[in-house]
């Protein structure tokens, strides 16, 4: 399994955090790691300091059909395939495509990095994914093998999961048979908040199965990094959010092992 | 003006927050308030205790034509036209109807309560919209006559709104020339955090012809809220989250009565 999309319709839980922070945690632990960017906010790209117009975006990638050209470097080790708002065009436009829940999906798989096909060259693909159920997110859901829940310890992002959960299935039995719920990830957590904790023990009830040991905590320093387009383990190394990224990084290695 | 939309694309940023508070405050001051919740999440019927089906719902409202029996009245003065789950699926079938833009406008021109038209019964109509610029958010910009942002005080938040913008400018050209950006409300501010106020005077300068004067601050009992189905007016009434939204209702009265 090489492949996992950030996923959940709820805004603002974390999605494009965790996508870039897991990813950095990884390419320390010398992982090549790819980030695609498939969220017209393009926030995963200037949360690592890049933003591109759309000739440089995947938005072009699709049209071409491949997409070498378009990725960028920006740590060692942690590459990206970048955004731009262009993408909201796309959502109208795929409408008419033949297959228009396969465009992702046919990309990463018709596309080189340094001669060798995408999932030969980097050992970890991730996709930052909107907050949306929409055509994109489909073609999100259908492009990946495995997908990443992040959960704000917050009641409107806990009462959204049945959505998701709903919405996986669906696409599993329809487009993706191979499609699996890898993990959720509580982020945001704040031990001096009870909400924080009843939602962490409701979300460890319902997907004890899935759920990562790591709580990721609410920090400022987390929120404060985009500004400066880096990581937060890049920004600020010491933080108690950076020290549980690294540690994110290991159980998901873990996990990947035991498969 | 009378209809207003809590719009922005970004994820999280408090717009059901704002909608249901700054409703619920104006309740208080007697004002008559229809908020409709047109996010298929529908968190803003689960933030004052409603949660219905596809067949109670806007939803069916929209396939009807009508939306009086679907309207609740879950506070004094304080109605709600829910959302469900099930919305998602108008994304699509939007695509085929007639005027499919102006669905929703249509819905409020043709409806009645009590036999009133809804826009003489109620004095202000509030419409609590998705973190996307889909076909739905398209619809809401149709039909509303006044936008007001919700701003959360972090980087990824601001940045989006220069995308924001172009698509009200996009709406008013071609759909809704009497669309009107009437005012963008920080929130989430944490006077703690130099981030915050970083963020907080940015949107000041750029936005200072908009820009209410009332920030929301970050507080716990916001958040905890709605899992008791309240506005955090009602749940903790001496809260500083509280009495910075009946400050808002003051602030938006004064701009209405000035116009
Ligand atoms: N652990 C954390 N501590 C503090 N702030 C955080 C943390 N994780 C994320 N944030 C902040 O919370 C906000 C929302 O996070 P983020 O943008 O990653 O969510 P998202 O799910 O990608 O949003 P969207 O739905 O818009 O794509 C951002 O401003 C981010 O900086
Ligand atoms: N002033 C505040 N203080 C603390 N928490 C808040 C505040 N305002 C909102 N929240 C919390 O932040 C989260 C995001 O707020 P909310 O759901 O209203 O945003 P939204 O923009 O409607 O999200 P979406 O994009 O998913 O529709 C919620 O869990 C909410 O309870
Ligand atoms: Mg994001
Ligand atoms: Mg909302």
């Amino acid at each position: 399994m090489k492949i996992f999309a950030f996923i959940n319709q709820k805004g603002g839980v974390g999605k494009t955090t965790i996508a870039i922070n897991l990813a950095r945690a990884l390419s320390l632990r010398d992982y090549k790691i790819l980030l695609i960017d498939f969220d017209p906010q393009a926030n995963a790209g200037s949360g690592l300091g890049i933003k591109v117009g759309k000739e440089e975006s995947i938005y072009q990638a699709i049209i071409e059909g491949y997409c070498e050209k378009f990725i960028k470097n920006p740590f060692p080790n942690l590459y990206l395939l970048p955004s731009s708002i262009d993408l909201v065009g796309l959502e109208v436009e795929l409408v008419e495509y033949p297959n228009r829940e396969y465009v992702l999906k046919n990309l990463i798989k018709n596309s080189f990095y340094q001669d060798k096909p995408l999932k030969d060259f980097f050992d970890f693909i991730f996709i930052d994914s909107p907050p949306s159920l929409s055509l994109i997110t489909v073609n999100i859901l259908t492009a990946c093998e495995g997908i990443i829940i992040p959960l704000q310890c917050e009641y409107y992002a806990l009462e959204g999961l049945s959505l998701l959960v709903k919405t996986i299935r669906g696409i599993k039995k329809s487009l993706n048979p191979d499609l699996m719920l890898f993990g959720l990830v509580l982020t945001m957590y704040d031990k001096r908040n009870k909400l924080s904790h009843e939602v962490a023990e409701e979300a460890k009830e319902h997907f004890k199965w899935i759920i990562f040991n790591t709580l990721i905590p609410r920090s400022v320093r987390v929120s404060e990094a985009p500004s400066f387009g880096k990581p937060v383990i890049d920004y600020s190394p010491n933080n108690k959010a950076s020290e549980a990224f690294l540690k994110l990084a290991d159980e998901f290695l873990e996990r990947i092992k035991s498969r």
